[in-house]
């Protein structure tokens, strides 16, 4: 069942975007130095994706999105995140 | 939908289970994961073989719980269900053994639809952004009724074409019975294509009839193949010109076979001045080829070559056909005649004689037994014991 109502923090929501492909992989050491912006443009990029309103907000139907079972696969799959290679 | 760049040169494809989940029947699994698999060659010519033991094969499944030698680990029950490589990076589908993995229930995670997924994954297909395709991310639920999407179909056939190796070469599979249907064989409506095949529309499912039930593969949902109509139908007929024509509440739409034909929906009243909204059913009468609209006690009869197209002295009584009860839920014609539907039952109209014909067994007749093939319901007459 979808989650009732989520609290996610910036930085959980950071490495959601990361693991889904929205932001380059963050490397602990300088993962505090996420702009404001590219957090942003990434919620607001998964957001399209998801067919949800576009704010670039952390709002409750996204938190609720980003709470909800899914695929551990990228969204975003391309030549440069290129999705899973096989170690 | 999203392809992610790569592809099976082969079409002819082996897999293997190397680990099983923890709280599932081995038989039951390797069922399920067949099933997953089918749903990739049903419409291409991919052809998925399973192997055991040590063999060499091209897609690997695993159930893993946390860290599994990947470098992606798990995260136990919820977020992550499973993934999956693309075909360039192997090819082998994970799944999180900490999910509550199920089969056929409302329960857990259901495995067959997302291991049909993952699998799509296996294949070379990326997220879709279609919310009801199978290939977007998040897990929707169980769905009894699951069916692909247009959009997944269209994807997978970009990459290995269309299904040539049809069961079109071979014998149809015989004509299957619905559990739904025949459990509850009141339907929302029924209408013949141009092509003169009978459909039947249910909530947000729709089923193909053949001669004898119903068309193996069916149901599949509305929405997939007459993309922006609404489920939940109240009448639907086909013209002359070819034209669908549905209707639900005061709103109707045409289509020319599954293609919206304009900008639709528009207002009944504004498209079929004179009959009322929230209509029981719709047909094309074979005694006229007039439109005939039914609605509670009532019926109207529309002539769009009249001026009006309704003539002012309608509505009459659904009465008038003798032996027709009202309301019904359905009306179509088939070969012929015209027939009319209320829950359980049905009736053949004698135009001529302008009542329910006589046939044996009499009518009303089980709808279940004679239009969806189910062989458990009454072959008789309806209403009396013999």
């Amino acid at each position: 069942a979808v989650p009732t109502n989520v609290v996610i923090s910036d930085t959980t929501a950071a490495n959601y975007l990361a693991q889904y492909g929205y932001l380059p992989p963050i490397n602990p050491e300088n993962g505090a130095f996420l702009s404001e912006e590219k957090l942003t443009a990434a919620i607001e990029e998964f957001q399209a994706f998801a067919g949800l309103n576009i704010t670039g907000e952390l709002n409750d139907e996204t938190a609720k999105l980003m709470a909800t079972p899914r695929c551990g696969v990228k969204d975003k799959v391309g030549p440069a995140a290129d999705g899973r290679s096989k170690r | 939908y999203a392809l992610q760049g790569s592809r099976w040169r082969t079409k002819n494809l082996t897999y293997k289970i190397s680990k099983y989940p923890t709280g599932l029947n081995k038989q039951e699994v390797d069922k399920e994961i067949a099933n997953a698999f089918n749903v990739w060659s049903g419409e291409t010519d991919l052809t998925f073989t399973r192997k055991k033991g040590h063999e060499n094969v091209h897609i690997e499944i695993r159930f893993e719980v946390g860290e599994h030698g990947d470098g992606d680990p798990f995260d136990g029950p919820g977020g992550t269900l499973a993934h999956a490589y693309f075909p360039v990076y192997g090819g082998d589908a994970h799944f999180d053994d900490a999910e509550r993995w199920t089969i056929r229930s409302y329960r857990g995670t259901n495995l067959f639809q997302v291991a049909a997924h993952e699998f799509g994954h296996s294949l070379g297909l990326s997220h879709s952004d279609v919310k009801s395709a199978l290939m977007a991310p998040f897990y929707r639920g169980y769905d009894p009724h699951f069916t692909l999407d247009q959009d997944d179909i269209s994807a997978i056939q970009a990459l290995y074409g269309t299904k040539t190796n049809s069961r079109r070469s071979q014998p149809l599979p015989p004509a299957e019975e619905d559990p739904e249907l025949c459990k509850d064989p009141k339907v929302d409506t029924m209408f013949d294509t141009k092509d003169g095949e009978i459909i039947v529309f249910k909530g947000k499912y729709y089923w193909k009839l053949t001669d004898n039930g119903v068309a193996s593969g069916y149901p599949r949902r509305i929405s997939s193949t007459w993309k922006e109509l609404p489920a939940n139908i109240d009448a639907a007929f086909t013209y002359r010109n070819g034209k669908t024509y549905f209707f639900k509440g005061t709103q109707y739409w045409r289509y020319i076979n599954t293609t919206m034909d304009g900008d639709y929906p528009k207002e009944i009243s504004d498209g079929f001045t004179g009959i009322p909204d929230n209509i029981d059913a719709a047909t094309v009468w074979t005694g006229n080829g007039k439109i005939y609209f039914y609605k509670g006690t009532k019926f109207w009869r529309f002539d769009p070559a009249s001026k009006p197209p309704v003539r002012s002295n309608y509505p009459k009584l659904i009465q008038n056909w003798e032996g027709i009860p009202n309301p019904i839920n359905a009306a179509v014609t088939y070969k012929g005649y015209t027939y009319f539907f209320q829950d359980n039952a049905y009736y053949r109209f004698n135009d001529r004689q302008f009542k329910v014909d006589d046939a044996n067994p009499a009518f009303p007749r089980s709808t279940a037994y004679w239009w969806f093939g189910c062989k458990s319901a009454s072959r008789g007459t309806l209403g009396n014991d013999h």
